[in-house]
């Protein structure tokens, strides 16, 4: 096992299954546990706990390293004057975008901003009265599809013509759930995204968030670097964080892609929005 | 693939007339991280690998079969043995003795009410999620696209009264099927799991359905776990097989729970539903 203390291996044999069972990944484990035997045995550590706190400050480091400036990665904001900040949510099927949504536009309006939200989910059964509820449950108003619209880019526009004509300081367009190996659903995306360039000289949204639910295995990973690729993903937001799954795949995302994680949904009330705290996260994590 | 990556512990066993620890030891540790690389629950794969071990070391290379290829099918032979030798189909009542009841339970987002539309033939679909916003107009606009009935009733009542409400309707409808949706709700949450057990209690399904989220990772194994040991499952319906994640978390399920998958999702479109394969899903999972 690469030489070292009896105690050394047993801690980090249980410390491997610690974190292959928290959805690290056996690659990613692997590296952290090298790295981590070398330090321990560069420290002299031999306890449990001193080994487990160097594990712990060793991903602390990782996530605030790579993902934003002091790994608190704010949401962006574009300045007064040049429109609406756009924010695109977007995530595989049933990760919780719209409910995520409802929480940040209610964020917002406490912070005093004006908010509008985009129903671009044109697809799916009852998507668009689910995010109308939200709406009210906010106080932001809510674009619809027209009655018979399918283009979700259509609809992304028909709200940025709104929210620039009305002066609007957010706007959040939701999309359907999708997967990433689904070639048409994708070119839709790349549309909407488009839209929102029309209306600003051709920069992009302010933030596309990817919506990612806790309990998600190694394919959080490549859905993070499809979408990356595919149409810039800005950060993360993980969801049912107030369930018992760990999100894990966060680690590797995170040291791979150098995304950050912004927000995280705690539950299903308005409330349950909560910025990402990487002490907090490795906490949960390793325990 | 896996395959590829056993081509060293295929030439290792050539020339030789009998597996041994030392001549597989090296390919087992690459099954086993190829398995956790698919998000197989890690107990469940220290398991698998025990048996393969088993059943390996020490057979007879068989005449006339590559020695590799020999360990190949004793692995594949493992996990569908695990995953049950045929499709399993969905409990039915003998005609003449009231409509079987099907209830359906799982995380949230995991495909539930979709799924309750999919599996609708002779059916009514009663609405019991109370808690998500537009959940039942969602259960309404699936089922209308298939000319299916919903019992709905006032949110206030809860889950258990419109389940039993719907139970009386469905025998006085003589319909010969039941499909129950219920809330998405996390194993942790013990009022929302009482509420389940009481919908189970109130009903008396003929089968107890967990519909579980194909990317889901390490978790599957204690989610499963929980709604069994907490509500009692009879089988389960794995959905987003459309997507390119492994599944994995099939086989935790199954092992885990002792009961069978019975249909997989495969879109989100309504006829997206089909039996669930055994022998499909062992060589989806091994990759
Ligand atoms: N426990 C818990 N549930 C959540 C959280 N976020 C969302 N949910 C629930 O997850 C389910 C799916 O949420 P949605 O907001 O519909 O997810 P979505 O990504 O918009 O789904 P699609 O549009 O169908 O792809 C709902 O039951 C939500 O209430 C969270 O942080 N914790
Ligand atoms: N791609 C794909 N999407 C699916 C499949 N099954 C369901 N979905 C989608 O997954 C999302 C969640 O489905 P729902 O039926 O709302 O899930 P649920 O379990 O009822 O969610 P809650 O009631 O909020 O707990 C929706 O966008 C569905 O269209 C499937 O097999 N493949
Ligand atoms: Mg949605
Ligand atoms: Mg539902």
């Amino acid at each position: 096992l690469g030489g070292g203390s009896k105690d050394l291996n047993a801690t980090l044999a249980q410390l491997e299954e610690v974190l292959i069972t928290s959805d690290l990944g056996v690659d990613t484990v692997d590296s952290v546990l090298a790295d981590l035997r070398a330090d321990a045995k560069a420290a002299r550590l031999t306890s449990r706990e001193d080994i487990t706190t160097c594990l712990k400050d060793s991903l602390v480091r990782i996530l605030l390293r790579r993902g934003g400036q002091d790994g608190v990665a704010d949401l962006a904001v574009r300045a007064k004057g040049e429109g609406p900040t756009v924010v695109v949510v977007i995530g595989a099927n049933g990760m919780g975008k719209t409910t995520t949504i409802g929480k940040l536009a209610t964020r917002y309006r406490r912070e005093g901003k004006t908010v509008l939200l985009a129903a671009c989910d044109t697809f799916r059964a009852a998507a668009v009265a689910q995010l109308q509820t939200w709406g009210e449950r906010a106080d932001a108003a809510v674009v619809v599809p027209k009655t018979g619209q399918k283009s979700a880019a259509g609809v992304c526009y028909d709200a940025m013509a709104q929210g620039v004509r009305d002066d609007v300081d957010v706007v959040i367009v939701d999309t359907s759930g999708r997967l990433h190996t689904n070639i048409n659903l994708m070119g839709e995306l790349k549309k909407i995204v488009g839209v929102v360039g029309k209306f600003r000289d051709g920069s992009g949204p302010d933030e596309v968030l990817l919506v990612v639910d806790a309990s998600i295995g190694r394919n959080a990973v490549t859905q993070a670097r499809t979408w990356s690729d595919e149409v810039g993903v800005s950060g993360l937001v993980v969801t049912k964080l107030d369930g018992t799954a760990r999100a894990g795949f966060v680690v590797s995302v995170v040291d791979e892609l150098g995304l950050p994680v912004k927000l995280i949904g705690v539950g299903e009330s308005v409330d349950d929005l909560r910025d990402f705290d990487p002490v907090l996260f490795v906490e949960g994590l390793v325990g | 693939s896996l395959a590829e990556k056993m081509d060293q512990t295929v030439r290792k066993l050539r020339g030789t007339d009998k597996i041994t620890e030392a001549n597989i030891g090296g390919a087992l540790k690459e099954v086993r991280r190829s398995m956790l690389d698919a998000d197989v629950n890690l107990r469940v794969v220290d398991q698998l690998i025990a048996d393969v071990r088993e059943r390996a070391v020490g057979s007879q290379v068989v005449a006339g079969v590559e020695p590799g290829q020999q360990f190949i099918k004793i692995i594949y032979e493992e996990l569908t043995r695990v995953m049950g030798k045929d499709a399993a189909p969905l409990a039915r009542r003998a005609a003449g003795s009231g409509p079987t009841v099907v209830l359906l339970a799982g995380l949230q987002g995991a495909g539930k009410t979709t799924a309750a539309a999919k599996l609708a033939l002779y059916v009514l679909l009663v609405a019991c999620d109370v808690y998500r916003p537009a959940a039942v107009e969602q259960l309404q606009t699936l089922a209308g696209m298939i000319d299916v009935d919903v019992f709905t009733a006032d949110l206030e009542l809860g889950a258990v009264e419109i389940a039993r409400r719907g139970l009386t309707a469905a025998e006085e409808g003589k319909y010969d099927t039941v499909i129950i949706d219920t809330a998405g709700r996390q194993v942790i949450n013990d009022k929302l799991m009482r509420e389940l057990r009481d919908v189970k209690a109130a009903t008396r399904p003929d089968d107890t359905l967990l519909v579980v989220d194909a990317m889901t990772g390490q978790e599957a194994a204690n989610l499963t776990r929980a709604f069994n040991d907490s509500v009692g499952i009879t089988g389960a319906i794995l959905t987003k097989l459309d997507g390119d994640t492994r599944g994995g978390a099939a086989l935790s399920v199954q092992s885990v729970s002792g009961k069978p998958i019975k249909f997989v999702g495969t879109g989100e479109k309504v006829e997206k539903l089909e039996p669930f394969f055994p022998e499909r899903m062992a060589s989806r999972i091994l990759g």
